[in-house]
C-alpha cells in the first residue's frame, strides 16, 4: 500500500542547506527518503 | 440540528491549550489517511517548516527546523530548534500541512535553513549545533501531505456515480442519487429524482446509507425510484451487467457474517440507537427481516403507522444491542412514549407477547480502539451531516461511543460505534478544507 514505505524506517544522511553552507547529518527517516 | 457558521476556521490549538483535552490519535481512524503510520508519528520528530521570525523582507521564503513537542490527531505543536525549554514561541501546525517538511527538504528543493531572529545570536556555529542536535533524530516521510491526498484517491466511488441512499425525508426506503463532489471520503450526494437543486445528503463512502445499484431490490428494501430504473436494475442484479456511472457491490465494505449463522424473527425485542435521536437508546422491534442479514427494525412507542420510520440495520450492526445491555452497562434506556412507572423488560415482553432476541444473534466484537473519555474529536452532526463539529468522547461501553458537541446541551450527543467513519481526528477538516464548527458559545444578554 501507499503508506509501506512510510512505515519503514532506517538511518540515512540527510542533506542540511543553510546560509552558511550544506552539510549532511545521520537521521532516522522513512525508507523512501531520497 | 446543531447549526453553525459553516466555513468558518476553528483554531484548535489555543482550545486544545486552554482546556488541557488530549485528541484521538490518528491511528483510531481506519477511514483517514495515514492512520496504519501514525504510531511512527512522535514527539521529538522534527521538520523543516517556515521560518516566520524573521529580520528580512516577507518575500523572502526561508525555513527552520522545528521539533514536534505535543500531537494531538493531526495537529502539532512546534517548536524551533535553539530555542531549548524556552516554550514562549511555540506554534501550532499540521502534520499534513503543504508547509511542514520532512528534514533534507530545503536542500532537495533549493531553499535556505536560517535561525528565527530571536535566537540568531544564541549560537556562533548554527552548523555544529544542528549536527549536534540532529544526529540520530527522526524526522518525517517526504510528501507527506502530497501521500495522504493519494491514499484517498485509492477509493473506487467516484463523482459523477450513481448509487442508492436512505431517503432522509423518510428513513424506511431508499433513493437514488448522484455523487456530486467527495471531500477526505465524504460524499456530496443529490438525490436524482429532486425538484430541488439543492436536495443533498451527506454521507462517508463507507457509510451504511448508501448501497450500490440495485441493492434495494437484492435485499427486499422499500425503493423510492422511477419505473424506469427499478426495471433496469432487474437486468444488473440478474446479468451484472451495470452501466459506467453504476456504483457496484464491490465499491462497498463487505458486511460480517453474522454470528452462528442464526437469523433474527419478525417481533423480536432488542435495543437500539433510535436513528432519528441519536442519543437515546431505545426498546425495538424486528418489523422485518430482509434478504442477506438486513433487518428493518421499529422504535416502540414512536413508530408511524406506515412504517415510515422503520430503520435498515444490518444484523451485525454495531448500533442494535440485546434486551439488557442498558441495564448491564448503567445506561438509561428510552422506554416506549407513555410508559408510566420505571420500565421492566420482563413486565414489557409477557404485555406485549413477545421475546427477547436471543443475546447470541448479535455480534459482539469489541476491537481495540484507544477512545477514552475526554479526549476531542471531530465529528459529523448526523442530524445535518454536512456539518462537521468540535466534539468531545464523554463515554465509552465496550465499542460504543458518547460524542458530545462542545458548547452544546447533553440532549444533542450522539452515540456512534468506535468505527464509524463519521468521526475524525483533530485536523482532519483542515487538511481537508472541509468548514469545522468551533463549539457554541453562548452569548451573553445584549444590553445597547
Amino acid at each position: 500500500g501507499l503508506s509501506d514505505s512510510v512505515k519503514k524506517w532506517e538511518q540515512k544522511q540527510v542533506q542540511i542547506k543553510t546560509l552558511e553552507g550544506e552539510f549532511s547529518v545521520t537521521m532516522w527517516a522513512s525508507e523512501d527518503q531520497s | 440540528s446543531l447549526r453553525g457558521e459553516t466555513g468558518r476556521v476553528f483554531d484548535w490549538g489555543p482550545y486544545l491549550m486552554t482546556s488541557q483535552a488530549s485528541a484521538v490519535s490518528v491511528s483510531c481512524f481506519k477511514h483517514v489517511p495515514m492512520h496504519d503510520c501514525w504510531e511512527q508519528m512522535v514527539e521529538g520528530v522534527l521538520v523543516e517548516v517556515p521560518n516566520t521570525d524573521l529580520d528580512i523582507g516577507k518575500d523572502v521564503k526561508v525555513y527552520w527546523i522545528a521539533t514536534v513537542v505535543k500531537i494531538c490527531g493531526y495537529k502539532i505543536l512546534l517548536r524551533y530548534e535553539g530555542f531549548g525549554s524556552d516554550s514562549s514561541k511555540d506554534f501550532w501546525s499540521n502534520l499534513l500541512s503543504e508547509d511542514v517538511h520532512n528534514v533534507g527538504w530545503c536542500a532537495t528543493y533549493g531553499r535556505i535553513l536560517a535561525p528565527p531572529k530571536s535566537i540568531k545570536d544564541k549560537h556562533s556555529d548554527w552548523k555544529e549545533f544542528l549536527i549536534k542536535r540532529l544526529t540520530g533524530t527522526r524526522t518525517i516521510p517526504p510528501h507527506f501531505h502530497a501521500k495522504a491526498l493519494e491514499w484517498l484517491d485509492g477509493h473506487k466511488l467516484k463523482s459523477g456515480m450513481q448509487l442508492e441512499v436512505v431517503n432522509k425525508m423518510c428513513v424506511s426506503a431508499m433513493r437514488l442519487a448522484v455523487i456530486k463532489d467527495i471531500i477526505g471520503g465524504r460524499l456530496r450526494l443529490n438525490y436524482l429524482d429532486s425538484k430541488e437543486e439543492n436536495d443533498e445528503f451527506w454521507c462517508h463512502m463507507t457509510s451504511p446509507l448508501i448501497h450500490p445499484v440495485g441493492w434495494s431490490q437484492t435485499v427486499g428494501h422499500k425503493l423510492h425510484a422511477s419505473q424506469e430504473y427499478i426495471n433496469s436494475c432487474l437486468s444488473k442484479i440478474t446479468m451484472q451487467k451495470y452501466g459506467t456511472i453504476d456504483a457496484t457491490p464491490d465499491m462497498f465494505p463487505k458486511c460480517k457474517d453474522p454470528p452462528h449463522g442464526l437469523t433474527f424473527q419478525v417481533g423480536m425485542k432488542l435495543e437500539a440507537i433510535d436513528p432519528l435521536n441519536l442519543s437515546a437508546i431505545c426498546i425495538a422491534t424486528v418489523m422485518k427481516v430482509l434478504r442477506n442479514n438486513y433487518l428493518m427494525i421499529g422504535i416502540d412507542g414512536s413508530m408511524a403507522e406506515n412504517g415510515s420510520d422503520w430503520f435498515c440495520y444490518h444484523t451485525t450492526s454495531p448500533c442494535i444491542f440485546p434486551v439488557g445491555f442498558c441495564k448491564i452497562n448503567n445506561l438509561e434506556l428510552t422506554p416506549p412514549r407513555g410508559t408510566k412507572g420505571p420500565f421492566k423488560w420482563l413486565d414489557y415482553l409477557k404485555q406485549t407477547r413477545s421475546v427477547a432476541a436471543p443475546v447470541k444473534l448479535f455480534d459482539k466484537d469489541i476491537p481495540k480502539h484507544g477512545f477514552r473519555p475526554g479526549m476531542k474529536v471531530e465529528a459529523v452532526d448526523l442530524m445535518e451531516p454536512r456539518l462537521i463539529c468540535v466534539a468531545t468522547v464523554t463515554k465509552v461501553i465496550g465499542r460504543l461511543l458518547r460524542i458530545h458537541f462542545d458548547g452544546w446541551e447533553n440532549n444533542y450527543d450522539q452515540w456512534i460505534d468506535c468505527q464509524s467513519p463519521d468521526i475524525y481526528p483533530v485536523g482532519w477538516c483542515e487538511v481537508m478544507k472541509h468548514s469545522l464548527e468551533g463549539p457554541r458559545t453562548r452569548l451573553e444578554t445584549y444590553q445597547p
